[in-house]
C-alpha cells in the first residue's frame, strides 16, 4: 500500500544543503503494523509527511496504493488524505480555542456524517485513549499527554486504511502509552488497519510487525522487534 | 531551594473544577537533581510552572529561595525567572522564524553579555546537546528532536541556580536521551545547579538523586530511583 523507490528530499542550496532523506526505498504491505525507529535528525518525520501525502519527494517515487502520489494536485492529495489516512503529528497540530470533541469530529465533517453520529464515533474515540470527560476542553485547558491523546483520537475516528503515528506516545506515562499501543494493536489486527509509526522507544517499538530502523536520511535496516 | 506547602491549583468553577493540584507539599535541596513522574494529567506540568515562577497557587504558599512567590508583582517574578531559572517546556515554546542561536541566546542578553560573549556561550550551549551545524535554522527547519534540544540548550546557557525541565526527551532517540541526562548530570555535580525535571521514562529518572510520584495532583510517594 505504501512505496518509496529512492525517495530523496533536499532542503536549501549549495553549502546549506540538507539532505532530510538520501534515497530511501522501502514498501509497507497493507494490514502491515510497522515502527520506524532511528536518531533525532534522522528523516521520519520528513518519511511520514511523504507517507501522509503531505509533502512530495525531491527525485525518487512515493506510491500510494500503487498511485504516484506527486502527480496528483493539491485538491486530489487533499481527498486522498481524507478518505484514507489519519496523522498524528508529531507536534500534535491541534486547531487552538476548539474543543476536543470538536478537534476529534473534524475527519467525520469530511465524511459527510451527521452531528448525532458525529458526535456518538468522536466520544467513542475519546474513550478509547482515556478522555473521557475532558471533551469540552480546548487544547490550552489540557495537559501535554491529553493534547496527545486529542491527536490520537483524531487519527483513529474516521477508521482510515492506514494511520501514521509521529511519535504518539512521547508524552504518556509507560502505563497510559501501553494501553494507547493495545488500542493500535487492536485496530490493526481486528480492523486491518495498517499502521506506520515513528517512535524512539524499544517497548512501544515492540508491539510492531516489523522495525525500520534510519540513519541520515536512509534506512539503514529491516526486522522484527526480535532482531532488531 | 524549592518548597511547596499545601499548594493547590483549581481551573474552572462548580460542576467543572478541575484540581490540576490539590494539596501538594514538598521540598527541594540547593543541588538536588530531582525527577517527577506520574501518569498523564496528574499535575506535573502545572507544579512546574509553579517552581518557574511563571503561576501561582489557588491556595497554600510555593517559596523559591525562602520568597513567597505570591507576593512578587509580575516585574518581579520576570526579573526572579530571568536571573535564577532555565525552563525546558513541555512545548518548547522556541520563537517561531528566529534561529537556532538567536533562540539560545535570549536569556544572555537579559544578562547584560556583549554580542560575542553571547555568540559563544550560545554555540557552546548548542554543542553540547549536538546541535552544531544548525545554529542558523528557525525552528519549522528543524526536528522535533532537534526543537528539544534547541529548548534544552536555552535553558542551560545562563547557567541559572536552578533548571526546570519538563519532559525534556520525550522527542529524542535513547542514545541522544542519555547524552542529554550526562550534561544535566553534569551540571548538577560539577556547577552545583538544581535540577527539577519531569520524565516518564524510567531510564532518565535513574539519572536523578530522588523521585517525586504524583497522582491525581498530590504526592503520592517520594524515594530514590532504587526504592522506586
Ligand atoms: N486551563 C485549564 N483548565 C482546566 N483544566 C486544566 C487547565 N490546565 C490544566 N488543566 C488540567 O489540570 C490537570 C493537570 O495538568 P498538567 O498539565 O499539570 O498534567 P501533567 O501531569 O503535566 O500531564 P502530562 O503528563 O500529560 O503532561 C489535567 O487534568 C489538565 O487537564
Ligand atoms: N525546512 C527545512 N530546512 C532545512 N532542513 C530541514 C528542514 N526540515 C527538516 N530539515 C532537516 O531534515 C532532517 C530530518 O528531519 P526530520 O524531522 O525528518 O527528522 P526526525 O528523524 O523526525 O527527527 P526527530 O526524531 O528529532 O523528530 C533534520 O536534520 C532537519 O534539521
Ligand atoms: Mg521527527
Ligand atoms: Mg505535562
Amino acid at each position: 500500500v505504501i512505496e518509496f523507490r529512492d525517495v530523496t528530499k533536499v532542503y536549501g542550496q549549495g553549502e546549506a544543503e540538507v539532505h532530510a532523506l538520501d534515497g530511501v526505498s522501502l514498501s509497507i504491505t497493507t494490514g502491515e503494523f510497522v515502527a520506524i525507529m532511528g536518531p533525532s535528525g534522522s528523516g521520519k518525520s520528513t518519511a511520514m509527511n511523504m507517507v501522509g501525502c503531505l509533502d512530495s519527494p525531491t527525485s525518487g517515487d512515493y506510491l500510494f496504493n500503487g498511485v504516484h502520489v506527486a502527480a496528483l494536485d493539491q485538491d486530489q492529495r487533499a481527498l486522498l488524505r481524507r478518505n484514507y489516512l489519519g496523522f498524528v503529528f508529531q507536534g500534535f497540530n491541534l486547531l487552538p480555542r476548539t474543543s476536543a470533541l470538536d478537534n476529534v469530529e473534524l475527519p467525520l465533517i469530511y465524511k459527510g456524517l451527521v452531528g448525532a453520529e458525529r458526535r456518538a464515533q468522536a466520544l467513542d474515540a475519546l474513550g478509547k485513549v482515556g478522555l473521557k470527560g475532558r471533551e469540552h476542553h480546548d487544547p490550552s485547558e489540557l495537559s501535554g499527554g491529553q493534547q496527545q491523546r486529542v491527536a490520537i483520537a483524531r487519527a483513529l475516528v474516521g477508521t482510515p486504511q492506514v494511520i501514521v503515528a509521529d511519535e504518539p506516545t512521547g508524552n504518556l506515562d509507560t502505563k497510559m502509552s501501553k494501553e494507547i499501543m493495545e488500542v493500535l494493536r487492536d485496530l490493526n489486527k481486528d480492523d486491518g488497519i495498517t499502521i506506520v509509526m515513528v517512535t524512539h522507544e524499544e517497548d512501544m517499538a515492540g508491539f510492531a510487525d516489523r522495525i525500520i530502523w534510519m540513519v541520515d536520511g536512509r534506512v539503514e535496516r529491516t526486522g522484527t522487534p526480535a532482531e532488531i
